[in-house]
Formats: structure tokens, sequence, C-alpha cells
């Protein structure tokens, strides 16, 4: 999901 | 995962054992400042308190937890560890720290993308860790003769935010919906202040000089 999105990053 | 992430990811590793190196065998951190040590600390925990309840892969946990436990132990080394925090500069490294993560919290808590308890935080640490080399970026100017892994231990870091940078600009192109403002533009200013540590890193690798950062 878009909210995933930005979080799947260190 | 694109390669411009799995390399800064790698860079931001061989930063962090760079200086665990430094001051493991070594036994020193001069040079080191423990103002951007505990600023990264402080990143981490902000960032990562999703560590157990919002699971991506294993791969994210794992780097999670090696940076979380990297950042606090080289701030427990250089303020307790009987050698390591006798070659503290301590009278060099006064840049008030304290005064970035208000400053901070309060931009967190105005802009973000959602005003809840963990997404202001994990703006807080997107803000604060924009700004964090900066006690780092000071003592380096101070400190006459910078040793071979401080420096690259700055340079890596530096390296690591302009990989994520074309992380951004691949995933832009490549996944829809992929517009992050606030990650962009704190991570865009994050990289620009190095941009004066690498024109003098290049300088001194060009002319096979010892770094020296003019005052």
């Amino acid at each position: 999901p878009l909210e995933q999105q930005i979080h799947d990053e260190l | 995962m694109n390669i411009f992430r799995l390399a800064g990811d790698m860079t931001h590793l061989f930063s962090v054992l760079v200086l665990l190196l430094k001051i493991h065998t070594i036994k020193s951190c001069a040079g080191v400042s423990l103002k951007t040590q505990e600023l990264y600390a402080l990143v981490f925990a902000a960032r990562y308190l999703d560590i157990f309840t919002n699971y991506i892969s294993l791969y994210n946990t794992v780097m999670k937890l090696i940076f979380l436990g990297s950042s606090f132990s080289i701030v427990w080394y250089m303020r307790y560890h009987k050698i390591v925090r006798r070659s503290y500069d301590k009278d060099q490294d006064t840049f008030r720290h304290y005064f970035l993560i208000l400053p901070c919290l309060l931009l967190a808590l105005l802009i973000n993308e959602k005003f809840t308890f963990k997404e202001v935080m994990w703006t807080f640490s997107l803000y604060l860790e924009a700004v964090a080399i900066l006690p780092q970026l000071v003592l380096l100017q101070r400190t006459r003769n910078i040793d071979n892994l401080t420096g690259q231990y700055v340079f890596l870091l530096g390296a690591y935010r302009a990989l994520y940078i074309l992380n951004w600009v691949y995933r832009y192109f490549t996944e829809p919906h992929f517009v992050h403002w606030i990650t962009w533009v704190s991570g865009l200013v994050q990289t620009l202040l190095y941009a004066d540590f690498f024109y003098y890193y290049f300088q001194s690798w060009k002319n096979n000089q010892k770094l020296h950062l003019p005052a």
C-alpha cells in the first residue's frame, strides 16, 4: 500500500 | 529494491563499520563528534518505533537492528569506555545539539503526512537526520589533522545520502504515486550540507594531500 511505500526505506 | 537504494544502504553500513573499526580496534574517537552520534541514536530510536509492529522484510528488520545497535554502542563507547573516552575532543565538540532537537520536533508537529504519534516521530527523525551531521562538520573544521578513517566516515555518510536521492528519482519513474515531499526535501537539505565537505575531500584526494577544511 501507499503508506508502506516510503516506510520501507531505512 | 533498486540498485541505488541497496548501494545507499551499503555505504551507510560501511560508514558505521569504519567508525566502529576506529573505535574498537584503535580505541580512539578523536575527531568524532559525540553530539552527532547522540543525534543519530535519537534519529534511529524515533524512526524505528515500528520495528516490531510493521514488518516489511527480514532485510529491513536486520538493518534497523544494526543501525539502532551500532549508534547506541558508539555513544556508549565515547561516553563510558575507559580508553576510548579519553580521546574524545570534548573542548572542540561544542555544538549545541539540543538546539537542533526542539525546532525539528516543532516542525514535525506542524508539517507531517498524518498527525499520529508514530508518524510525527518518523517525520521528526527525518528532519533531525537532515541536520545531525552539523556538529561533526563543525568539529572537522576545527580539527587540524583529520585522520583518514574520520574523513572516510563522513564521505561514506554523504555518499549514502546522494545514493538515496538517486533511489527516489528511480522510484519516482518506476513506481506509481511515489511522491513524498517531506522525505525528499529533508533528504535534499541533508545532502547539500555535505557539498562543501565533498569539495575539499576530492581536492585532497586529487592532490594527494591530507584532508583539511578551511575555517
